[in-house]
């Protein structure tokens, strides 16, 4: 049963999804401009996108093709595994004439992740 | 060619990497990792890396303005649980949604003085050149900081005190200016001339800031060269009898820094007068208050 458990548990990890990245403002040097927040969860995806495409994989019709596609030819490349829905963040820092800046970014955070 | 927004490590693996495109070539090697540091310095909306002197202050009501935007997301990220207040409003939702950048200016020190303004006048001219030209501007507050009058007045003593903000439409050529001249009056060429923007009725009992909307003239200033920006004239009255405020209540209203109060340059920094900007860099994001 363990070693069952293992592979799924391999197999479901090799599988398109959302991993946790902390984007830490002191790692890359711009803590010290940057006042808020110190940093941030941005996330990632990495994964498969092979057959069999899964619902939660929010996979296209075109990844689906694709992928049927490549079952039959092997040149075709299989779908990739990207973000699909995407967050702002709000940073306030200082700008390079030190005023006192608040802004939104946009498509910052990863939220979820596909195959596409 | 750096422009100092990555680190050195950063830069150097950077470079490693660009390597295996570029068959070697150093100088080509350098060119891919400005290119996206530059793509970086773009995403920010920056010209340059910033470089803030160290101990830099950040006025106060920047920071209430983050914990205000972020609400529940900055108090669950801080294990804030009970009642939590800011201290400051975020402007109306109508203004919030349409704009994702709030800038903070403060006056040029050097500028408050024109010659012929009375004594309970104050000019705060604010350098706007920073502002991105891609931005559209939606609003502009003037912020100004009051405390409450502590010294116990006659009973029969007008707590009320107007503020008057005016547009400066003309300043004096010359240092020889005599008067201030209101409205359309355009006779006197060395004279002020202030068209009025607004105006309010305060409590000198309270501590709190007053806002004031500025955004015509701030978008005068911006959008055309010709509208020169002379800046804004401050006017505190007492409002029974038009006359303006002596002692304490004087100091009320910071206007300027006033060296006979204990107030430390630190301080002061938090309690200036600011002019806020919300602009628009034309992405689809707001400054909305945000949710969990």
């Amino acid at each position: 049963n363990a070693k069952k458990k293992n592979r799924s548990r391999k197999r479901r990890r090799r599988n398109c999804q959302r991993y946790g990245l902390y984007v830490d403002f002191e790692t890359v040097g711009w803590h010290t401009w940057i006042l808020a927040p110190h940093g941030y969860e941005a996330h990632y995806c990495e994964g498969r996108c092979q057959y069999p495409l899964s619902e939660h994989m929010n996979t296209t019709n075109h990844a689906i093709v694709q992928t049927l596609m490549g079952s039959v030819k092997s040149d075709v490349p299989k779908a990739c595994c990207v973000p699909t829905e995407l967050d702002a963040i709000s940073m306030l820092y200082l700008n390079e004439y030190d005023l006192v800046v608040l802004k939104t970014y946009q498509e910052m955070v990863v939220k979820a992740c596909g195959c596409r | 060619l750096s422009s100092g927004l990555l680190s050195q490590m950063g830069r150097a693996n950077l470079l490693s990497q660009a390597a295996e495109y570029t068959g070697g070539s150093r100088e080509e090697e350098d060119a891919l990792v400005s290119e996206y540091e530059n793509r970086l310095l773009n995403m920010f909306g920056l010209t340059r890396r910033p470089n803030p002197a160290p101990g830099t202050q950040v006025p106060r009501i920047m920071q209430h303005m983050y914990k205000a935007h972020m609400g529940d997301t900055y108090r669950s990220q801080h294990g804030i649980t009970d009642t939590w207040e800011t201290g400051f409003d975020l402007p109306s939702d109508e203004i919030l949604s349409r704009v994702n950048t709030a800038r903070s200016f403060m006056h040029i020190d050097d500028d408050e003085y024109i010659p012929g303004i009375p004594d309970n006048h104050i000019r705060l001219r604010f350098d706007l050149s920073p502002l991105p030209s891609s931005e559209v501007i939606h609003a502009a507050e003037l912020l100004l900081h009051r405390e409450a009058v502590t010294r116990h007045l006659p009973v029969d003593s007008d707590h009320a005190h107007r503020i008057n903000v005016y547009e400066i439409v003309k300043a004096p050529r010359s240092r020889n200016a005599t008067q201030v001249h209101r409205g359309s009056d355009r006779s006197a060429a060395a004279t002020t001339i202030t068209r009025l923007l607004d105006t309010r009725l305060i409590d000198s009992r309270n501590s709190t800031w007053e806002r004031f909307d500025v955004s015509l003239a701030t978008l005068k200033w911006t959008q055309s060269e010709q509208n020169a920006n002379h800046g804004l004239l401050i006017e505190i009255v007492r409002d029974d009898d038009g006359q303006a405020p002596h002692g304490d209540s004087k100091r009320h209203v910071r206007l300027k820094r006033d060296l006979h109060t204990d107030i430390s340059d630190d301080e002061w920094q938090h309690r200036r007068p600011l002019l806020l900007t919300y602009t628009n860099d034309g992405k689809a994001t707001s400054l909305s208050r945000r949710k969990r």
